[in-house]
């Protein structure tokens, strides 16, 4: 019973959900069947239930389940869409596809907004941002005295808060990054174009008939 | 770059924690 249990959780997704996947984002169907065998590595890391907890993206990320972090937590926040503290593979795929590289820059900026807008106030606030950076700082072992953190803040947000509210919005924030395209850097992953040659075992377990090129 | 002569962001984006690529490396 547990070896069928354990089985049909290995079984790719339905056929119509692959297809209406890669239909709806920049991934292919091979793609999609491809990072299937992703998800199913890091669903399986430590409870092989089908899905990604928190523990497991964790452990995926820094190679150590023990080590929390404030981004790596947010990150998963914003991947677990539905809610459910969980990543399901729908959540996984959708939200890996704003990092293609083919993706819009208008969705790239949109989700690096979400990302630094912490408390989901629809803003980037300085204290927010200043808790990032000191989580960076000890992340980092580096150490910057406070009147320096708060040096870079001010010329952060002199060059960012255009209406100088304290706070940057949406507008604000695709006019800095404009400005400092560097910032956009972690929201596209090449590795996504390569997918399919990194696992290529989905050809073995495809559902689908033809698989799409 | 010195740490303080990067923006606040381009420190930010220094963590490990918002590197995906690792995602990968399995």
């Amino acid at each position: 019973m547990g070896c069928f249990v354990s089985r049909s959780r290995r079984k790719f997704p339905a056929q119509e959900k692959t297809v209406t996947l890669a239909a709806e984002t920049a991934f292919t169907v091979s793609e999609v069947e491809a990072l299937y065998e992703l998800f199913r590595s890091i669903s399986s890391s430590v409870i092989d239930d089908g899905l990604i907890n928190k523990e497991e993206f964790q452990l995926a990320i820094f190679k150590n389940k023990k080590k929390e972090n404030i981004f790596a937590t947010r990150i998963f926040d914003l991947f677990d869409v539905k809610k459910k503290g969980v990543i399901d593979f729908e959540d996984f795929v959708r939200s890996l596809n704003v990092f293609h590289p083919n993706v819009s820059l208008e969705d790239k900026i949109a989700f690096s907004f979400r990302l630094y807008d912490l408390r989901n106030t629809g803003f980037i606030e300085r204290a927010e941002v200043k808790e990032m950076l000191i989580a960076l700082l000890y992340e980092s072992d580096m150490k910057l005295a406070d009147d320096v953190i708060e040096t870079i803040l001010n010329k952060t947000f002199s060059e960012a808060d255009l209406n100088e509210d304290g706070k940057i919005d949406l507008e604000e924030w695709t006019n800095f990054v404009a400005k400092n395209p560097s910032l956009l850097k972690i929201m596209t992953l090449p590795y996504l174009r390569d997918i399919t040659t990194s696992f290529p075992s989905f050809i073995f377990n495809s559902n689908v008939d033809e698989v799409a090129a | 770059d010195q740490p303080t002569a990067m923006n606040a962001f381009e420190l930010i984006s220094l963590s490990k924690g918002l590197n995906l690529e690792n995602l990968f490396d399995i």
